[in-house]
């Protein structure tokens, strides 16, 4: 498995579509503050299922969704697509490309799709269950978090199976 | 489920103190299995920085806390590794020799790992294979600004 | 005290949405006094980067966090310099083009307060007039390694 | 007003004789991490009098005590010395350099100095009341810490007389 493609259109600052290919190895992701790099890590979380908007700097579903600014009006909603290869067939479904999409409107709506098909968030958070959510986006400023939780919280990182 | 956890934890732990010593050129850090009044299991982090006493977490500077948090992250993907992992700003924290030592042991798991960085530091960048510059507008929106492929020499 | 407390906020306010703008080069920033529902008057902050809209402090990114604090301390610095402040890498999470705002602007309020700045930062170094080099020995032991007097250029 | 000289000895990982002479302007304190750079802030916030030992990354007294290492043996008393500037009178002591010093001992007991003489820590207090401690260090990590209040408690940056 890996991560082949993410696609947002109306996700926080990314207003229009845009379309990051991913080859493996090390992608850089570089850019003055306040350009939308974290936006970006924190479009991934969210397509896997991220639930707490509190660790995607919101409080509800409408902090996702482009506000608006001084030359451009609000968005109604916000999408973002994660494409995954699974040639190796690690993730539980019969396709070589399995493409997440989550969809979030101002009603506080949200929808999920996998390879187009409607889901529930139930079904996103099985096929992605494999991927080791506890460590696959550390965010900003929360590189050490581990060091500060107690020993008991720790297990979560050790449970994942292989 | 407990068999499982311990097989585990045995080889993150021997992991961990391996690359701790990668990351801090020397020292020694340990994990332990605590068990907490409820009988629950837990587990502790013990680092020595090269030269210094074992000390509580809390002693550790800025920068070191950053790299023994790395060295955990980096020992877990060597035991299970995630098919990706997005990294953002792990190393602002960091000096310029402990940077270079995170980019050398990233690009070692980069084959079992796909890893996307966000960075402002220029070591960091010098050791992706890809570029995305990101630029925000008058307009207030985000948008890709270059991409530089591998083939490619930065501008 | 709230006659005193009037006067100062009112000066802050002004110094504020002044070094906003200079450091972020654009956008507005204000202080608002807000009254709880205890009747206890508080200070809220506004903050609005260049080309957005006015938004939650929240959604600020690490370095627009960063920035705007910075601009608030100055802000208070030029309305009551005080004698001395002691800075532990403030620049941190900022870009390039930041950094070198925010020493311009340290330099600028360096006549009547005394800056001692930690940093990894190239452009926050070149603006010092002092230089102390900090190293830790094989024993634990820090040291002092080395101090660029003024006159003399760096090695 | 200014700060002279800062002397450490004993204090965190400054076990020998060190002496910091500051100059007007702009000095710039660099080095690897781990080498002792945030001690030394640590080190002025606590001569001039702080109490919370949370704040200075530790639990108690003997925290900030040199606690020795592989190659030499913890030393029993930490001692900072703050060395101002008073030539324009503005600290409410007819000298026109000020010296205060804080000790510590494994026992737990803390002695304050002025000039050598002994004092007590409300003595400290009084005479650095108007350098606005708000302000005069801010930690590492903690320079957006003001963003992260709840505006009542933003009052005490305000309240600090001229
Ligand atoms: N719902 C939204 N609509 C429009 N813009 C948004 C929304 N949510 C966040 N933003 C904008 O995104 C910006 C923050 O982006 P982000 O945190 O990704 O920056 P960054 O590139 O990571 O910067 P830094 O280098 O400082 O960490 C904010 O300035 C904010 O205005
Ligand atoms: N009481 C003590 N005795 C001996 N050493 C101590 C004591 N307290 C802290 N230290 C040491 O001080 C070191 C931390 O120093 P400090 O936090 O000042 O580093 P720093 O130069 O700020 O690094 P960074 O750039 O990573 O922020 C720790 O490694 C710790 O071992
Ligand atoms: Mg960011
Ligand atoms: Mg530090």
């Amino acid at each position: 498995t890996r991560l082949k493609r993410l696609e947002l259109h109306g996700f926080k600052s990314f207003a229009t579509p845009t379309t990051f290919v991913f080859d493996p190895g090390i992608t850089a992701i570089i850019g003055p503050n306040g350009s939308g790099k974290s936006n970006i890590a924190e479009a991934v979380r969210w397509a896997l299922g991220e639930q707490s908007y509190a660790s995607l700097r919101g409080r509800r579903t409408e902090d996702v969704i482009f506000a608006g600014s001084a030359a451009r009006a609000p968005l109604g909603m916000a999408e973002v697509s994660l494409t995954l290869d699974n040639e190796s067939g690690d993730l539980p479904l019969p396709f070589s490309e399995i493409t997440i999409t989550r969809r979030a409107y101002r009603s506080g709506e949200n929808q999920y799709f996998i390879n187009g098909a409607r889901v529930r968030l139930k079904d996103v958070l099985q096929v992605t269950a494999s991927l080791g959510q506890a460590y696959t986006v550390i965010g900003q400023g929360l590189v050490d978090a581990v060091l500060s939780q107690r020993p008991e919280e720790r297990r979560g990182l050790f449970e994942h199976a292989a | 489920m407990a068999e499982e956890f311990n097989r585990t934890f045995g080889e993150v732990a021997a992991a961990f103190e391996a690359t701790f010593t990668t990351l801090f050129g020397g020292g020694k850090a340990k994990l332990l299995q605590v068990q907490d009044d409820d009988g629950a299991t837990g587990v502790d982090i013990l680092a020595q920085p090269p030269g210094k006493r074992l000390q509580s977490l809390a002693l550790l500077s800025g920068g070191e806390r950053a790299l023994t948090a790395v060295a955990l992250l980096f020992a877990i993907l060597k035991v299970n590794p995630s098919p990706f992992c997005i990294l953002d700003e792990v190393d602002a924290a960091l000096d310029e020799a402990n940077v270079v030592r995170v980019r050398d042991e990233l690009k070692a798991l980069a084959d079992r790992t796909q890893f996307v960085v966000v960075t402002h530091n220029r070591a960091t960048i010098e050791g992706a294979d890809t570029l995305y510059g990101i630029t925000m507008g008058d307009d207030g929106v985000s948008r890709v600004l270059s991409l530089r492929l591998p083939a490619e020499a930065p501008a």
